[in-house]
């Protein structure tokens, strides 16, 4: 899966 | 993890602890709506949902756990706690919150990156999130009167979302990364509804007045 800068995110 | 993004977790846990912290000082929810709250606890339960599926720290990891409980702690004392319930000003409290859950949900259905049972919660846990405050403010805006931790907490709720905002725009040019669309119009909505309630805040804080909102 590509990175997803959200979803480490709260 | 950038400041932005510690300083947007951190107001959202003040906000949680002021929270607690009036209705266990109090044994009092008055000025407290309970619509928000099962909102905030629906919202927590749909997005936090990757708890089973992805690992991202133990930070993150922790702070979810404590969203969840917190909320589902505050909802049981409003319902529940035989002193705390009976200051729930339930007259007041008249949202009709079931549209914003089912609003929230039909665009979730239609407005989502994937078609996946995932995703479509995560979508919709943003989408509510992004208007769980309305009953609150409805509720504030009635009673007249706020008083002060109740004030400070929804200060700190409306903070938080404004200061992932600023997280957002440091990652775009840190990282390169634009994130979802989904989430930056959705924060600013958020944060846009506060608007009203941060300027009453301030004025309030420059004149050294009680916080009251205009009926």
């Amino acid at each position: 899966a590509e990175p997803n800068s959200v979803k480490d995110e709260l | 993890m950038n400041i932005f993004r510690l300083a947007g977790d951190l107001t959202h846990l003040i906000s949680i602890l002021v929270l607690l912290l009036k209705i266990y000082a109090t044994k009092s929810c008055s000025g407290i709506s309970l619509k928000t709250q099962e909102l905030y606890a629906l919202v927590f339960l749909a997005r936090y949902l990757d708890l089973f599926t992805d690992f991202v720290s133990v930070y993150n990891t922790v702070m979810k756990l404590v969203f969840i409980g917190s909320s589902l702690a505050i909802v049981w004392c409003m319902r529940m706690h035989r002193i705390v319930k009976r200051s729930y000003n339930r007259e007041l409290d008249t949202f009709r919150h079931y549209f914003l859950v089912a609003g929230s949900f039909v665009l979730a259905l239609v407005v989502h990156e994937k078609f996946t049972l995932q995703e479509i919660f995560w979508a919709f846990s943003i989408y509510l999130e992004a208007v769980a405050i309305l009953p609150q403010l409805v509720l504030l805006q009635r009673s007249g009167n706020v008083d002060n931790l109740t004030g400070q907490y929804v200060f700190f709720l409306g903070a938080y979302r404004a200061f992932y905002i600023l997280n957002w725009i440091y990652r775009y040019f840190t990282e390169q990364r634009f994130g979802r669309w989904i989430s930056w119009i959705s924060g600013l909505v958020q944060t846009a509804l506060y608007a009203d309630f941060f300027y009453y805040y301030f004025m309030s804080w420059k004149n050294n007045a009680k916080l009251q909102l205009p009926a």
